[in-house]
């Protein structure tokens, strides 16, 4: 099972609108998909339509309670499963403050569903703290989404940092294995400089021993499309939203080449 | 003195960009303006071309070490002033966890100079801990970038129950002065539904007690231009790099507003 931790402390960059239509994308392929909803804000849910009410269960249960991730699961279809985000997920941080092994309660939960999957997608909040942990923890690979914007560079320094403290210390086989451009502002300069500086630093870390040592920065880029914006109004991934649309065209291409195929249709 | 935090906890909604740029277009009015930057990133001080270097005396040492802010400012022209952030920051919120007064020690700054101000710009991090909160006890109204997009409404609620917390125990005469409408795509369903659920929202608050009863959604809505993006990466305000942008009109159209004249040339 190939799981992926979706990643970036920076807010707003793409994170939950990433994980949500690639994940979907690659469900249509006919492989079978969990999502993991890490953030208390509970966006990726809302974006599969699943509302976060009070009482339901959820992956804070998972990581609080040791409830096994199947009694958490909800099934969207055949090949998407969603474990639900919370709200009381905001207080895990100081719940889970002195709790033992707590960076692993997420990985531990894991060989129960081993089996039953072929990738696992897991959307974080933005920030580096427990929660972020828990998925880098249980996660065979890092998708940094990236806003190709001059102030966006500031952050990854403090972010591959904290990659490579988790993969020392808790997980030696956790890698990045790219970079996703998010809300691409095509033609302008400033989204071909700043793409150009991280192609030149991902190349300049090819022989390193570090984590982005084979790290790419994919070819797909995400155009800012508004109906990105507007499908998780509707609770609906791009793909049932608007099918034909430049933002359902480009994940479904950014899916392919996760994945390593040709294209999805 | 008027005394403005621009405040939001979701990240990337164009706080630095509008605290940045309304405050230069304040201070081009001749009006004497200080800018705080209190977010760990220093986006702010980048934005206006002051490093962040190690050993830069900061708003830090102000939290930390009562250091008067007069002996943390920078000059950068005769009417704008910066108090810089540092790295150091993001310590801060673990190092004052059990400090007496911790939400207050930025106000208790502000009498040194209460008189050589006419207005006051805080930029606060995107969360809700004690930098923020520092941020709405030293100010007497509070600015709320907002990028109007379906997910960008979820967080609002739990924003303003904090600053209604903050006006009850701490800072009885604060008041949400503003809501603006940042990276407007103009010319979208979504901008237009998502501006009018804010102003029915506002509107419908008018007669209750609450911090955000006279609040506004501002006229003049900040739309997508990539200069506006371009110009940290030049430690530029939006006038000084692109003086004829739709970037620089609209900032200068939203500072009028804040300042409740006709216009700023
Ligand atoms: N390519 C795009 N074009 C237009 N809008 C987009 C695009 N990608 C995302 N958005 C919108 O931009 C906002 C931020 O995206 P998203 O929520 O995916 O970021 P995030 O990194 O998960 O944010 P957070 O840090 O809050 O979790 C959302 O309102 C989303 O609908
Ligand atoms: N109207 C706009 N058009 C295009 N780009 C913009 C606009 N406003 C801001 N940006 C860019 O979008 C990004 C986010 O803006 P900004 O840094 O002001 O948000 P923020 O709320 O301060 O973020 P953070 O939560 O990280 O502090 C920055 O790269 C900025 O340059
Ligand atoms: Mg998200
Ligand atoms: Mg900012």
């Amino acid at each position: 099972m190939r799981r992926i931790a979706v990643i970036n402390q920076k807010g707003g960059v793409g994170k939950t609108t990433s994980c949500c239509n690639v994940g979907a994308a690659i469900a249509s392929t006919g492989r079978r998909v969990l999502m993991i909803d890490l953030d208390p804000q509970a966006h990726l849910s809302m974006h599969l339509g699943v509302d976060p009410y009070p009482d339901r269960t959820s992956v804070y249960d998972v990581l609080t309670d040791n409830l096994p991730l199947s009694e958490a699961l909800i099934r969207l279809n055949d090949n998407l499963h969603l474990i639900p985000a919370h709200i009381d997920l905001a207080a895990a941080e100081m719940e889970l403050v002195s709790v033992m092994g707590r960076e692993v309660l997420l990985r531990d939960a894991m060989p129960e569903i081993a089996d039953q999957y072929d990738v696992l997608m897991m959307d974080c909040p933005p920030s580096l703290g427990v929660l972020t942990i828990n998925g880098l923890a249980a996660a065979t690979e890092v998708l940094i989404p990236l806003q190709p914007h001059f102030l966006a560079l500031q952050g990854v320094g403090k972010l591959l940092e904290t990659i490579e403290l988790v993969q020392k210390r808790i997980n030696p086989e956790l890698v990045v294995s790219g970079i996703i451009l998010c809300m691409y502002e095509a033609g302008t300069r400033l989204a071909a400089e700043v793409t150009s500086d991280l192609k030149d630093f991902v190349e300049s870390s090819r022989d390193s021993q570090k984590p982005w040592s084979s790290a790419k920065v994919f070819d797909t880029f995400i155009r800012r499309n508004i109906k990105l914006a507007e499908s998780p109004g509707y609770g609906k991934t791009i793909f049932d939203y608007a099918q034909s649309s430049n933002g359902a065209i480009d994940y479904a291409m950014l899916a392919a080449e996760v994945l390593g195929i040709e294209q999805i249709d």
